[in-house]
């Protein structure tokens, strides 16, 4: 439900990119390169490729203090599935949830369309 | 469209798929079951084949002529005494009850482990990520570092801490000429149906030309566990379960040579995760204490992902009937043990005991939840594993002790002759 693993994944993976970045005082994008430096060779590719898609995104929303969970609903990991509430492993955003989400809705359309675009 | 059908990937994936699916080593030239590369379900997994380009030569099969020649069972015993002109395996292990060690389980049994610093911003770095391919080979189980069939000393302390225990290690020490005689068939999810269907059925041992085996059937949490909202409904009954696991053990009854054993383990209590950690900080949590593993769980149900909706739930009234139905189907394993023969093997049952081994943990001075993984919150960690191979070897030794076989005289010898027998 609500995008389930490929959710998870991503809250985890947007999550430390965000910890990262505050760690090393750098922003979002550097801190993602980051860590697809840390992986070993044979997975540095494949990180840096899924990067780029992402990284400008991930960026902007998290300059913009939108929580992990937030962000991976924008880049469209995540989901409201009919009938179910928007679940979150970090703490609730200021004004809740909701209005997080529709914060971020224009991101998510532009997402949206990128995806298409490249036929992901 | 998939993937695997393309030429070239159809190969990768079949290997893949034979590893992953039906549990036997992707590389195995002579399809005896064991193989010379670790990951991919082989030594890790199995003792080390010595002779990848003959069946007839693995881990756990009586010597051939002596072994004069060649070391057939891998166990590191080869060659002739120029005293006695008998061969070593012949002096050296006659009469001593040789067995193996075979795990058929779940992740708790095959080890689940994802290192805590890979959720942890502070400890992220290259190291911690060295080992990242060899641990996804390997199904994000560490099962030669496990209760059931540790082999080797922890060399992977950066991502996985603590000491290695185990009762293959046990029962090697106790008679050498066990040497490599392990099977570890646990596989993340495993449950009374695919022990049935699948997980029994990668058992490789051949009744007439290997020796015996000790055999530990532990599916401890899976029945129980599910990720679905209605949990309980999709709770396997005890009805169903009793039929698993007897025609389980019928299946064994067909596969082991005559004299082996079979332990049964019961189902565990998984409530005591959820009373240790529940208020603790969840590893992702640690730069800024914002997230619990009361979160994490809450979390997990929310996308319906969690690996036990029953247990990892701050619902008290769900976990006591978890547990309830795992007592109810422990009680259909001690009902089979003391009803059921067998040609081939006898049976016999044991409580997990992860209970006393946290009891006994927190007597000296420890804290629960320092004895449950991090990361998942959900299975028992590297110090639990040795704390429990102890725990069991105890158990085995008072209640059990013909199914460890005897202590073998010659022990001091065959290190004195053959070192550490070719190692793992």
């Amino acid at each position: 439900a609500n995008g389930g693993t490929n959710c998870a994944a991503c809250a985890v993976l947007v999550g430390l990119v965000e910890q990262l970045a505050q760690v090393y005082n750098e922003d979002a994008v550097k801190a993602l390169d980051r860590f697809c430096s840390f992986l070993p060779d044979q997975l540095q590719a494949p990180c840096r490729a899924g990067a780029k898609i992402f990284a400008p995104y991930i960026a902007e929303a998290i300059y913009n203090k939108e929580t992990p969970d937030v962000v991976c609903h924008a880049i469209g990991f995540c989901k409201v599935d009919p009938g179910h509430q928007a679940c979150h492993l970090f703490p609730v955003p200021k004004g809740g949830m909701e209005a997080a989400l529709r914060r971020t809705q224009p991101m998510y359309q532009e997402v949206k369309k990128m995806r298409q675009q490249h036929g992901y | 469209a998939d993937i695997c059908n393309i030429p070239g990937i159809k190969e990768i994936c079949d290997i893949i798929n034979r590893a992953f699916n039906s549990h036997l080593p992707a590389e195995d030239l002579d399809k005896d079951g064991f193989s010379t590369i670790k990951t991919f379900r082989g030594s890790s997994w199995r003792g080390k084949d010595c002779n990848d380009l003959d069946s007839r030569h693995h881990p756990g099969a009586r010597p051939i002529n002596g072994d004069v020649l060649t070391d057939s069972n891998c166990n590191g015993i080869s060659g002739l005494d120029s005293e006695t002109g008998l061969p070593y395996e012949d002096l050296l292990c006659n009469g001593t009850e040789p067995r193996g060690m075979i795990l058929l389980g779940d992740s708790i049994g095959a080890h689940f482990h994802l290192p805590p610093q890979w959720f942890e911003a502070k400890s992220l770095n290259p190291s911690v990520f060295k080992d990242l391919l060899f641990i996804l080979e390997n199904e994000i189980d560490w099962p030669e570092l496990s209760a059931a069939t540790g082999h080797m000393n922890n060399t992977f302390g950066e991502v996985i801490k603590g000491p290695v225990d185990s009762i293959y290690m046990r029962l090697r020490e106790r008679n050498r000429c066990n040497h490599r005689d392990y099977q570890n068939i646990g596989v993340n999810g495993g449950r009374s149906g695919s022990m049935n269907s699948t997980i029994v059925r990668s058992l490789v041992r051949n009744r007439m030309s290997d020796y015996p085996a000790l055999v530990n059937i532990e599916v401890v949490g899976n029945d129980v566990c599910n990720g679905h909202p209605d949990t309980l409904s999709h709770m396997t009954k005890p009805d169903e379960f009793r039929k698993n696991m007897l025609d389980t053990l019928q299946y064994l009854d067909g596969v082991l040579p005559a004299g082996s054993h079979v332990w049964l383990t019961g189902l565990a209590n998984g409530s005591l995760l959820y009373d240790n950690v529940h208020d603790r900080i969840y590893p992702l949590g640690s730069l800024r204490n914002d997230i619990t593993y009361t979160d994490f769980y809450s979390y997990m149900n929310c996308l319906e992902i969690s690996p036990c909706a029953g247990w990892l739930t701050d619902n008290s009234t769900l976990r006591y009937l978890t547990t309830k139905r795992a007592f109810e189907l422990s009680d259909v394993l001690k009902n089979i043990t003391a009803t059921s023969e067998y040609k081939n093997f006898d049976l016999v049952y044991l409580d997990i005991g992860i209970d006393e081994v946290i009891a006994e943990w927190e007597a000296n001075g420890g804290e629960g939840w320092q004895l449950i993984e991090p990361v998942d919150g959900f299975h028992i960690n590297q110090q639990a594993n040795a704390l429990a191979a102890a725990h069991f070897w105890k158990q085995l030794e008072k209640e059990y002790p013909d199914l460890m076989g005897k202590v073998n005289p010659n022990n001091d010898r065959i290190k004195e002759l053959f070192g550490d027998q070719g190692g793992y």
